[in-house]
Formats: C-alpha cells, structure tokens, sequence
C-alpha cells in the first residue's frame, strides 16, 4: 500500500546514509523515488558519494566501495526489517584492509541482535567470529564439518588455537 | 524466531549426514575452495523452498543429489531438514518447535515434511512470508550476489522494498 | 614488442599528469579501495581504442574526463599517451618506437595521434590486429571478468579462439 | 579458416590441460566442440573435474574452482599465442591460501616470457612481484602514483621494507 511504502522508503533512506557514512567514514549519499507521485510503479535511484568525491554513476564506483554501498544498503533494510537470521558469502572478497574493519564492526554490531554468518578466506573476518564452522574434504568430493569456539584470548588475536566443540 | 540446525544428507558434497548448529552471535564458516562452504547455503535456500535449479547454481532438480566422487558412487536421495525454536511465535503455526523437511528422489519426485506431516510446497513458503526470510529476502546473500543490488535497475529494486514493507 | 609507459592527464581520478613504466616481469598494482587501481585497466582499453563506454564501466564517452572532486573542478579535457617499443617490428609500422595519443573533450570531440600525426581510430585498431591486444583479446583482464570466459555460451567462447587462431 | 582454428584448437587444448592439472594439483579436464563437423560454427564446452571428484557442470563449481578454471584457459590461449603484455585486475581474490600459492607460481613463469602485471589486494601476491606501484588519493578523489622496486631480501619474505624508485 503507498503509506506503508513510503513509510519504509523513508526509514530505509535515513538507516542507508546513516550506515554508508560508517563504512565510509565520510562521504554521503541518498535514495530517490523515478516516480514519486506513484510509490507503487515508482523506481529507486541510488546516489552514492564516497568521501572526497563528487557523486556519480554508480557504475564508475570501485569494485570495493560498490561492496560496500551495497553492504549498507543491506544493513539499512535489516534495520528497518529485522530478520532472525543473515548470512552472507564472502562479501569481503573486494575490501581492502581498512574497509574490512570498518564492515566488522558493523557486524559485530549486528550480530547481537541477531543470528549472524559470514562465509570467509579473509584472517581479519575470521578473528572476528567467537565461532568457526571448519568445512573440509577428508574424503575427496565429500564434505565434513568441524566446529570450534575460538577461546576469548584469540579474538584479541594472541593466538590461532581453537577449541573443538 | 531463531535457526537451531541444519541437516543434510546426500545433499550435494555434503554425501553423509552432516549437522550444523545455528549460534547466537557471530560464526564464520570458513575452508578451502570448492570443500562445500556455498553448498552449505543452497541447503538453506533449498529447504526453505527455492524452486528454480539456476537459484542453486544447477540445471535441473536433481543436481542438488551428491553425484558421486572418484571413490564414492552416486546416492538416490537428497535431504535437508531445518529445525527452528518458534517459541516467540514468529512462524504462523502452534508449535514451539519447527522441523522443515524436503526430500528428493531421482526420479525428481519430492517430498516436504513440516513437523514430520506431509505437506506441500507452499505450506512451507507460507510459513516464512513476512520474516524476512522469504523469496527475495535480503537476508542470505550469496557469492558474486552483492553487486546485483547495485546493478539491478531503478523498478527492479522496489521489490527489496516491498519484501520489506 | 613492449609497452614503456602510458602516461595519463585528466583521466578519471588520474586529474594530475601521471605516468606509469612497464617493466619486464611481474609489477603488482597495490593500493585501498577506490585509489583508481582498475582506471588504469581502464586508460589502457581507451587508448587502445576502446569505444563502448560501458567497457568502461561509463554512460558516456565524456565520463572518462575527471569530473571534480570535493576540492577540484571538472577538467575539460581527458588524453592517455601509450608508448611503445616496437623495435621487433611486430606492429606494422615504421617506427621503432610507438606513441599513440587519445584525448577527448567535453563537447565530445576526439582525437586520435600516431606519433604526433592525427590519424583515425581504425589506424590504431588496425596496427594491434595480430597482435593478442586487440578487440576481445585475452591480455587484459578486468575485476570481475574472470569468470564469464566460463559464463559465456559455448557458441560465444569461440570469439577467443578465433582471436588466438 | 578451418585448418588453423582446429590447429589452434588442438593446442589450446592441450596447454588448457597441462596448465589445469598444475593449478588443481590434479584432476582433468576437456575441450569439447559442439559441431565438431563445422569448425566455422562450432561451440566449445568445457568439461572440469577437480581432484578427487566426478566432472559435473561448470555452474556448480565453487568460486575459487571457476576462477582457476578460466585462469588455465587464458594462460592456455597466453601458451599458445602469446600477447606482449597481461594485465590481471584482482583475479585472486575468490582463491585460498593454496590455490594462491599455486595461480603465484604459474604467474611468475609467464611473467619471464612477457611484461605481467597483477592488480591486487592479497598479501602474497604482492610478496611475489619485485615491483610495485602504489596508487594512493593524496588529493581526496586525486590518483597519485608512488613506484617501488622491492629489495631482493623481501621477496624471501623477510621484510616489507621498500625502495622507492
Ligand atoms: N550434486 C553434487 N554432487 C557432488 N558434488 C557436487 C554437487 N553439486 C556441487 N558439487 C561440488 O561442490 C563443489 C562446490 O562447493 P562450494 O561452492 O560449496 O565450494 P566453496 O567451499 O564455497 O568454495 P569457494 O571458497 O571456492 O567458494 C564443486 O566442486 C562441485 O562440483
Ligand atoms: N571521470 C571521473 N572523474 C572523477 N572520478 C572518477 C571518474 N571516473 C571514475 N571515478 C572514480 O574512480 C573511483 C574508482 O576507481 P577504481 O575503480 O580505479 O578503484 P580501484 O583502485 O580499482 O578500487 P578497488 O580496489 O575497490 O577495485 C570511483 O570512486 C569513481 O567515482
Ligand atoms: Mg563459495
Ligand atoms: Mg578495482
């Protein structure tokens, strides 16, 4: 219906620039309805500008700051529309070190307020999680899993010992 | 609403009966390429319903039964079962406990279980209409899908809006 | 043949004369997300003569002109120099060393130079013909193009043959 | 015409399954025409079995299995008709640790027949180039370049330290 649209537009819109300022650290950037005298036909216009620069085609933005545009755009919807439970595959892939910080904070963030995975190869991502699921082909072409609770003194990252749970 | 565990077997690589167990908090599902991290993922999509084969990286229905390794022979039966804690009352069903079965054969012939009751596709989509976890839902995000939120064009993106309004 | 260095001035984030050095062997471009690591994939398409904006990641051809930053004016003019050693004769040129000059202006207006002469666009294609670095060859390859060599249908993998043939 | 694109084909293979096997440590994989009776028309299928397991559709390889694939392939074509230049933008990403080491290795090789450039984020792959260009935004939304030849004892790995060139 249009009044409950717009009203999540609205609320989408602030936790988007909201949240795209974190991960940035700076820059600024805005939702725009094509149509908004018609909010059931209408599209969404993305205007993303990263800290220091103009705001331009989305297309021309890096591989790493589309991640991370689409990353707070993600998060807005989840904090306008909790879900019980996110998991993502390796969105971490394009982020360079500091950007990578930044995204594991607001997971972090997030992951108290809900059930949280993340797939990863990046060291900095797995530090950050108290829990790993380890997947490995013993047999060839089969896969197992092995769990661990990662001991609190290596998340301050002392050290790569892991409890098998 | 909270996932408990994942069961799979014959399920793609995962050829034995394998469980993974849902955490509060933050787990990083972590291992080398190809031992099964994203086949973890399609378990999910698939046991909550996904019906289009190419949503699962696969042509037909079937791709999703372990095809077999250089050591080990095909199976006939794909299972995956998803046990979720209702107790808040989430799910629209009288049970504190949710056991999400689906099953196929071969033959391409396909079972669904809700609380070990046979039951049929849209009763198990029905449950998760407005959780967020739906079709189209923004809360599992698979590899190289980040991007295509950014990519899709202006009216595409309303339908992330909707789900969430 | 070798290149020696492509030299860029108002191309995209390039708004300052800069110039890159080829070296033998293996040079890792490195730097955060954004820095305009893939622009300079991106100067080297264009002036190998590049005309679709969207290889380019643009709407338009103008898009390749430093458009501001919060700090800088747009420019009004982009130009990238390519030169090259070709004291092998693999180009078909008399010249043991080639400069090739793209610019583009702001009303759209392009010039193409062959060692300082005005040439055509189809002079530059033509000398790079047989040489792997022409139109849909396989010696640059862009972020996230990796994977649609495997994407592309069987009919379209032919095109890479035919360029090696 | 038909005589050289099969010639061309042949060997394509033929280096596409050397340099396969050398990047998996193992498995096999084909080049297929679809119309082997019309060279002129004919698709190609790729058909690849990683170690240890049965050859299935490229679509449900992993994303580290496509991007090793496809990486054989255009070293395949780079064998067969070598280019002057290569230029690859973040081709390592979707790799672990392994695969990294082994993609480095290949690298390097081809990097001794021609000028070979990687553009990257992964700290190994850095460690394998003994030269560097940094790209940094000085100026916010300004490229800046910085040229290093890095000292032969930090290629062992024993220090980051840099010269500036
Ligand atoms: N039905 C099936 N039977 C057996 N193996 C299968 C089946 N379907 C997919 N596979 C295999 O699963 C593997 C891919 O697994 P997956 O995508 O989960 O890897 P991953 O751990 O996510 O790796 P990456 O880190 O590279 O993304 C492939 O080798 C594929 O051949
Ligand atoms: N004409 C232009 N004028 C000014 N800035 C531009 C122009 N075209 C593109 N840009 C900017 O260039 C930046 C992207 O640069 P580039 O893609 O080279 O980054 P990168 O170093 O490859 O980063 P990543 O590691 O994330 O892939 C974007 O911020 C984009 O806005
Ligand atoms: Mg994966
Ligand atoms: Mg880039």
């Amino acid at each position: 219906t249009r009044g409950v649209f717009m009203e999540t537009f609205e609320a989408v819109k602030i936790a988007f620039q909201t949240l795209f300022t974190q991960l940035f650290n700076g820059g600024k950037t805005d939702l725009i309805l094509t149509r908004p005298e018609d909010p059931l036909e209408t599209g969404i216009d993305i205007i993303a500008q990263p800290p220091g620069k103009r705001a331009q085609n989305l297309s021309l933005l890096s591989g790493g700051e589309r991640a991370l545009t689409a990353t707070a755009l993600l998060f807005a919807f989840l904090t306008v529309r909790p879900s019980p439970f996110v998991l993502l595959d390796e969105v971490d892939a394009p982020l360079d070190g500091a950007n990578v910080e930044r995204f594991l904070r607001m997971v972090r963030e997030f992951s108290t307020r809900c059930q949280f995975m993340v797939i990863t190869h990046n060291p900095a991502t797995m530090e950050a999680a108290p829990y790993w699921y380890g997947i490995a082909m013993k047999d060839p072409g089969v896969s197992s899993v092995l769990s661990y609770r990662v001991p609190a003194s290596s998340i301050e990252g002392t050290t790569e010992e892991a409890v098998v749970m | 609403m909270q996932l408990k565990k994942l069961q799979m077997s014959g399920f793609k690589t995962f050829a034995d009966r394998t469980e993974i167990e849902f955490g509060d908090g933050l787990t990083a599902i972590v291992g080398p390429n190809g031992s099964g991290k994203s086949n973890i993922v399609d378990a999910l999509l698939w046991v909550l319903g996904e019906q289009n084969p190419r949503m699962l990286r696969g042509d037909t229905a079937q791709d999703v039964i372990f095809a077999g390794s250089q050591k080990r022979k095909p199976l006939g039966m794909s299972e995956v079962k998803l046990t979720l804690d209702n107790a808040d009352g989430t799910l629209p069903i009288q049970f504190t406990e949710v056991v999400i079965t689906r099953r196929i054969y071969r033959s391409g012939d396909t079972q669904y279980l809700l609380n070990g009751a046979a039951c049929r596709l849209k009763d198990i989509t029905a449950l998760f209409m407005d959780t967020g976890m739906g079709r189209g839902a923004y809360s599992v995000v698979g590899q190289n899908e980040m991007d295509s939120v950014l990519s899709a064009k202006p009216e595409d993106r309303r339908e992330l809006f909707e789900e969430a309004a």
